[in-house]
């Protein structure tokens, strides 16, 4: 039996509209420390993964393990029917054929009920080992989304170089380019806003801007966003949540 | 410039 209940429905929604765009059919798979979900995209460029933490829930408890196969754009309609400020509680037997989504409005004492149906999803499980990385940054995510959508306007590819002290995005197309440098800084009164760099090597990668502006949507869930590189392996670039992550890797472009 | 590798060729499959 699965019942994991949100305190805010706004934290799943957010977790689901952060990769409903790039991936569609997905295995959320409810064990007793949480809940873990992946997939690839059509393209198979892009790995979404997903850990959701017990603490991250109101109330947690799944006392048989269980995967629960979901179409986002079902899923997604469904939670756009509840208030942000409900609770949300999600509800699952040990061999579900649909999951329960119960949305409570506390104050005005409503209870809205909506079932969706699951799926059987064949889809591999990939063991993502602890990559190694060349760079780790983290920064704002508002800025890196402007500075993802901005650029993508002018090339469908963007190429991040860093060096010592300095973060450069490039796009060059058609029409023209743009380039945004940016530095580390610590910002005392605001550390959410400090842009952090940690090389151990220079990095220059060149990565497909429509992947860019896919990931940049997970910005909703938090405001910082951790981007780390390497020149051997995918980019990481990871939303924290208060209990767990949403991750994205993406394979860079490579010239021979 | 190439287009991308697969991603699963970076992980071992599980």
């Amino acid at each position: 039996m699965l019942e994991a209940k949100f305190q805010e429905a706004s934290l799943f929604k957010r977790i689901i509209d952060g990769f409903k765009d790039c991936v569609q059919l997905v295995n959320f798979q409810c064990k007793e420390d949480g809940i873990i979900a992946q997939a690839v995209d059509d393209s198979r460029v892009l790995l979404v993964s997903l850990e959701i933490g017990v603490e991250a829930f109101q109330d947690y408890r799944c006392d048989h393990p269980v995967t629960l196969g979901m179409d986002l754009s079902s899923l997604s309609k469904i939670l756009r029917c509840g208030n942000n400020t409900d609770t949300l509680t999600l509800i699952a037997d040990d061999t579900p054929d649909a999951i329960i989504l119960l949305f409570e409005d506390t104050k005005k004492d409503r209870i809205s009920e909506y079932s969706l149906k699951l799926m059987d999803i064949d889809a591999d499980f990939l063991k993502i080992e602890d990559l190694q990385y060349d760079t780790t940054l983290m920064m704002p995510s508002a800025e890196f989304s402007k500075t993802v959508r901005d650029l993508s306007q002018l090339s469908d590819s963007l190429n991040i170089l860093v060096t010592k002290e300095t973060i450069k995005f490039v796009a060059t197309g058609d029409v023209g380019s743009g380039s945004v440098i940016l530095k580390p800084f610590i910002n005392m009164e605001n550390p959410d806003e400090s842009i952090k760099l940690d090389m151990d090597q220079p990095v220059d990668l060149t990565f497909g801007s429509k992947y860019l502006q896919d990931i940049v949507k997970g910005s909703a869930l938090s405001n910082k966003i951790g981007i780390r590189l390497s020149s051997e392996a995918p980019a990481l670039f990871q939303f924290d949540l208060s209990s767990g992550f949403l991750q994205f890797f993406l394979a860079p472009k490579f010239d021979d | 410039i190439f287009p991308q590798k697969p991603i699963p060729t970076y992980f071992t499959q599980k």
